[in-house]
């Protein structure tokens, strides 16, 4: 492997990506999923996360054009230079362009995106070409096989740069060659539109909802048909996956994550410096020891923590939480037992609890729908 | 008719004269495009052969002319 002069690396590990045209040779959709599997490659082998933006500017701009384009490397038409990437850096640093004279396909026919991203992300993030003839690094293009992709390499040679991924297991370590991530079984992705699908916790989140599960989260603005389906940890590294509880406090453009006795705070994709903090802090007995969910309303100023069939409720104008629980059948008639998450939209709240999901409206005081929990998907 | 070798060899030169401009920082000194041992041209051919596993020999043979056809990324191999 080689590396840029200067070994040029992002000093960050979260980075954000923007697609900002389409080729026309594929389903836009399958242009998204080639990109966020190319950028998967490189994720699973370093702490490095992806956090894709729909506009703006982002760390590595993503684009298609033919010739001359805006820049000092004008391609050259069909075949030769199909593509290529800028080291880390800023401006154009980390910019990926591919040339619209080719033929773009997600197969083994034509040139395949995928593959060819995959390798353009290596320059991305600091490797330059590879000697080896098996390595992705390598500069020349040969037939793509979908079931091999890094080599030791390109293992080697980025983890040189940023370290290994924190969720390396065993095997991945020793392997030579990391099989095609969305292919292996042991990343069993949840299903969206399981009728069994359940949920961690739920939360509105600058306009979006956002469903946590397991190490996933679905992203979903009520405005936009599909969600984005994301890792916990490209938003927030230091995370542990599989969290209780979320609420925002929108007032303080804040979010609340619990998982066991513990809290963090985040502001977008930062944890705000002190956390996690425990429990204990917000005003529970000690003997509390975790929250199943909880949700926040600003209306009220009021925050709900529910635990088994009971609540807490925190008063943020007199700054007390109840001195002692509440059954939660008293307060949500209709809602009974154990709340595995909960969050407010407009005024009415959505409890869900196991496969079943419930909407409550706050000023009937009643559930006034009893609904599938995936009816936020395309599904 | 025997195949125009001249021609041939002409588009050749052009296609490696390319490549090395493209991929391995070889700037023309504006000398007309000519192959004397050991000038800029066969050292840097020599770089593209050493790079990719070739025999080292500093000229166009068939092995390099058909290397530099493949379709390849876009970025340098020798950073100019």
């Amino acid at each position: 492997f080689s590396t840029f002069a200067g070994e040029l690396k992002w000093t960050k590990q979260v980075l954000t990506y923007r697609i900002v045209n389409y080729t026309p040779d594929l389903h836009p959709a399958n242009v998204n999923a080639a990109i966020k599997k190319a950028l998967s490659v490189w994720s699973r082998v370093t702490p490095l996360r992806f956090i894709k933006k729909d506009r703006g500017d982002a760390d590595i701009m993503i684009s298609f054009a033919a010739r001359g384009h805006n820049d000092f490397i004008p391609f050259d038409g069909p075949g030769g230079s199909l593509a290529y990437a800028y080291a880390p850096g800023k401006d154009f640093g980390g910019d990926a362009h591919f040339d619209e004279d080719e033929t773009w396909t997600k197969s083994t026919e034509g040139t395949n995106l995928f593959y060819v991203a995959a390798h353009e992300f290596g320059h991305s993030l600091g490797l330059s070409h590879s000697k080896d003839p098996n390595a992705l690094m390598y500069p020349v293009y040969r037939k793509f096989d979908p079931s091999v992709l890094l080599h030791q390499d390109d293992i080697t040679g980025i983890q040189y740069l940023y370290g290994p991924s924190s969720n390396t297991n065993n095997d991945q370590r020793e392997s030579t060659e990391i099989k095609n991530p969305t292919e292996s079984k042991d990343l069993e992705l949840p299903n969206s539109c399981s009728s069994n699908l359940t949920f961690d916790a739920v939360t509105t989140f600058r306009g979006e909802i956002m469903f946590f599960k397991g190490t996933h989260i679905w992203r979903k603005h009520p405005a936009v048909r599909t969600a984005d389906f994301e890792l916990v940890s490209s938003f927030w590294p230091r995370l542990p996956p599989g969290v209780d509880a979320a609420y925002e406090i929108p007032e303080k453009d804040e979010m609340v994550i619990f998982k066991g006795n513990e809290f963090w705070v985040v502001r977008g994709d930062t944890i705000l410096p002190g956390y996690p903090q425990k429990l204990y802090t917000l005003g529970f007995s000690k003997d509390v020891t975790k929250t199943d969910t909880a949700f926040h309303n600003g209306i009220e100023g009021k925050t709900y923590y529910f635990i088994a069939d009971k609540f807490w409720s925190y008063d943020k104008r007199s700054q007390s939480m109840d001195r002692k629980s509440l059954v939660i059948r008293d307060a949500f008639p209709g809602i009974n037992g154990k709340i595995d998450a909960v969050f407010q939209h407009g005024n009415f709240l959505y409890f869900f609890s196991g496969r079943k999901q419930f909407e409550f409206d706050l000023d009937k005081k009643r559930v006034t729908r009893f609904l599938k929990t995936n009816l936020w998907f395309p599904c | 008719f025997p195949a125009n070798t001249r021609q041939t060899k002409e588009e050749g030169m052009q296609l490696i004269q390319k490549y090395l401009e493209n991929y391995y920082g070889f700037k023309k000194d504006g000398e007309p495009f000519v192959w004397k041992s050991n000038n800029a041209m066969t050292q840097k051919l020599k770089e593209i052969q050493k790079f990719f596993g070739l025999e080292v020999t500093g000229k166009l043979d068939s092995g390099t002319l058909d290397l530099v056809q493949k379709h390849r990324c876009g970025f340098p191999d020798i950073a100019g």
